[in-house]
C-alpha cells in the first residue's frame, strides 16, 4: 500500500457516500445518471468475486463489501426508493454500446482466459467507460448541481492517484499491468475536460455549466 | 508475468 494508492481509495469512498447523501438528504436523484450507477454496481459485482475466496487484507475486504454495499444502495435509492426524481428523459446513454464491446474485448485481451480473470478484465474495461452516461447527461442538461460536480471530481482524481500508485509501484516494486493502466488512463482522460470546468468554474463558486 | 495475478487492488 503506499500514499496514491491510499488516498485514491478514500477519494473513491467519499465520491460514492458524497452521491449517497445527496440522494438521501434531498430525497432526489435529479441530475444522477442511474445508467452509470448500474455500470458501476456492474464493475464492483464482477471484480470482486474473489471476496470471499481471495483474503488480501481486513482492509482490502472491507471496502469491497463498503463499495459493493453503498453501490448497490444507490442505484436501489434511485430506481425504487426515488424513481419519481429519476430524470430518464435526460439520462439517455444506451449502455449496452458500451458493455457489448467491453465484453468482446475483455474475451480478446486479457491477461488469463479463466472466468475469473476475464470477469476483473471486464470490470476493469467497464469502469474506464462507466462514468460516459453521467457525463452524457450533464452535457444534454447542460449544468450539473454542485454537490454532483465535487462528486465527479472526487471521483475522477480516485483514478488518478491509481496511476500515481501504479508509477509508483512500477519503481519501488517491479509491479506492472498494462491493462489496468491502459484503461486507468483512457478512465482519467475522459474526466479531463470536467476536470477544467471543475477547477476554472466550481473552485471560484460558480456553478457548472457546459458552454451552450 | 507483468501483474503476478494476485489482485491486491480495489
Amino acid at each position: 500500500m503506499n500514499i496514491f494508492r491510499l488516498v485514491g481509495d478514500l477519494s473513491h469512498l467519499l465520491a460514492i457516500f458524497v452521491l449517497l447523501l445527496k440522494i438521501w438528504k434531498s430525497r432526489s436523484c435529479a441530475g444522477v445518471s442511474g445508467k452509470s450507477q448500474i455500470l458501476f454496481a456492474l464493475v464492483f459485482i464482477t471484480r470482486y468475486l474473489d471476496l470471499f475466496t481471495n483474503f488480501i487484507s481486513v482492509y482490502n475486504s472491507l471496502m469491497k463489501v463498503i463499495f459493493i454495499a453503498s453501490t448497490v444502495a444507490t442505484v436501489y435509492l434511485m430506481y425504487i426508493k426515488f424513481k419519481a426524481t429519476y430524470d430518464s428523459n435526460h439520462d439517455t446513454f444506451r449502455i449496452e454500446f458500451l458493455v457489448v464491446p467491453v465484453g468482446g474485448l475483455a474475451f480478446l485481451v486479457n491477461h488469463d482466459f479463466t472466468p475469473l480473470e476475464i470477469l476483473w478484465t471486464f470490470s476493469i474495461y467497464l469502469e474506464s467507460v462507466a462514468i460516459l452516461p453521467q457525463l452524457f447527461m450533464i452535457s444534454k442538461t447542460g449544468e450539473a448541481e454542485t454537490i454532483t460536480s465535487h462528486y465527479l471530481f472526487a471521483l475522477g482524481s480516485y483514478r488518478a492517484l491509481y496511476l500515481l500508485n501504479w508509477i509508483y509501484r512500477y519503481y519501488f516494486e517491479g509491479y506492472f499491468d498494462l491493462i489496468a493502466v491502459v484503461a486507468g488512463c483512457v478512465q482519467t482522460i475522459l474526466y479531463c475536460d470536467f476536470f477544467y470546468l471543475y477547477i476554472t468554474k466550481v473552485m471560484w463558486g460558480k456553478k457548472l455549466s457546459l458552454p451552450a | 508475468k507483468e501483474s503476478d495475478g494476485l489482485k491486491d487492488e480495489l
